[in-house]
């Protein structure tokens, strides 16, 4: 479902380049359960962006569903992030301007899914995070950890094939962070892929296989398979 | 040192009141090592704001050295919160069009410090955050865990009197805030204290005082004293 064949992804700052991604090569199944871990600045965020057709590789091809993501133009590639990729960002990026509701909505209005079932699955996904209290909240007026399950809701209400989460519960408290790996792990056992960045050994140790990065190249890859 | 007495701060949203503070006191000793913890939402960014002069209590007073703070004007706040504190944010708070040396090297500038002595500083500050090789990216250009590490860099390099750590490590794996832990604690040793917001039980086990928040209240409240 997802292969990667030699991806390297090269940024340059003045006269000195760096390699981020460094001739990345893997296959993840559909409904597959990965965690990616690594030291801070290993590639697992730029990885994460690869994937979800956010940023493209400098060297490399990446075949989503056996499709050459690699050849098509940004347009072709934000409608198939849009329709298969669910992303919860490391910093969440959620709309300043828009409310927790309007934030989570947005996936279902560019789905063009009806006002009434949008209003019934957002008020659904804000209770499964519990969010419920803070609806009318906009992002300025939420703790950090409320921010990043506003980000979760949104990444995951479309239910995608492909679920990408980097550091999905960074800012959370032990009891919010395993009501969240319990929402995701259900999303995987529908068979909804779930990749997840992780620098907690223990939420790592749940993924059915476990990827380590170092300095922009896969050092180990571990688990079922 | 640090003196909060029934310090309460309520926002308002629309029609609803949100208590994030609900009659807080609590009293922080000179060279102190705290950690605060409690459920996401439970206020302890707001709590740690308010320690930092970010934030102004809606009733309560908060003494820092005898100085009753809350009767002082923002230009008063300002400028004892950038010579007697530093702080590190929940998200960075980095200036986005400067590097991660001038980003560090702001504090240094605002209080005087000689360009040449200013270059030394920064020069070593990076160093033991291990980010010698990004002293030119700017924050756009930096991985998650590499901005946090510029933001603690940048709290500790006038070494303050206070230093509020909201979250330091929460973006880090194991041995980078390991790094970052033997840093705070070292200058902790030195007299400064520091406070400390985590979700990680393991890293609130090393200070000498905890305290748990819920619904904005101190609902426990452990350790020597
Ligand atoms: N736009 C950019 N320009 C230059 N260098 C970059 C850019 N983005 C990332 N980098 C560098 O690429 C490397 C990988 O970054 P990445 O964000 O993927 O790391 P990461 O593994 O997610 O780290 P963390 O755990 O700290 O979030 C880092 O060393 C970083 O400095
Ligand atoms: N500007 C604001 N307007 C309205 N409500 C706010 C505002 N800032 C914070 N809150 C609310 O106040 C409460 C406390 O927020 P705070 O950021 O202090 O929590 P926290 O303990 O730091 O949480 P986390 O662990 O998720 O970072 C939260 O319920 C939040 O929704
Ligand atoms: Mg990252
Ligand atoms: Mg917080």
């Amino acid at each position: 479902m997802i292969r990667l064949n030699e991806i390297s992804r090269v940024f340059t700052v003045g006269e000195e380049d760096v390699h981020a991604l460094d001739r990345v090569t893997i296959d993840i199944a559909p409904g597959e359960y990965l965690a990616i871990m690594g030291p801070s600045g290993s590639g697992k965020s730029t990885l994460l962006n690869v994937i979800g057709l956010l940023d493209r590789p400098d060297y490399g091809e990446y075949y989503l569903d056996n499709v050459n993501t690699t050849e098509l133009d940004d347009d072709r590639q934000a409608f198939i992030r849009r329709h298969r990729i669910g992303f919860v960002f490391q910093f969440f990026h959620l709309v300043p301007r828009l409310t927790a509701t309007q934030n989570v909505e947005l996936p279902l209005i560019l789905a063009g899914v009806t006002p009434k079932e949008r209003k019934e699955r957002v008020k659904k996904a804000l209770a499964s995070m519990e969010l419920t209290n803070r609806s009318d909240h906009r992002p300025d007026q939420l703790s950090g950890g409320q921010r990043q399950r506003v980000a979760i809701a949104r990444a995951i209400i479309m239910e995608p094939g492909v679920i990408l989460a980097d550091e999905p519960t960074g800012n959370l408290d032990r009891t919010s962070g395993m009501e969240v790996m319990n929402i995701l792990e259900g999303l995987n056992r529908k068979g909804i892929t779930l990749i997840m960045v992780t620098h907690d050994p223990g939420l790592s140790k749940r993924a059915g296989r476990r990827i380590q990065m170092t300095d922009g190249r896969v050092s180990e890859d571990t688990g079922l398979r």
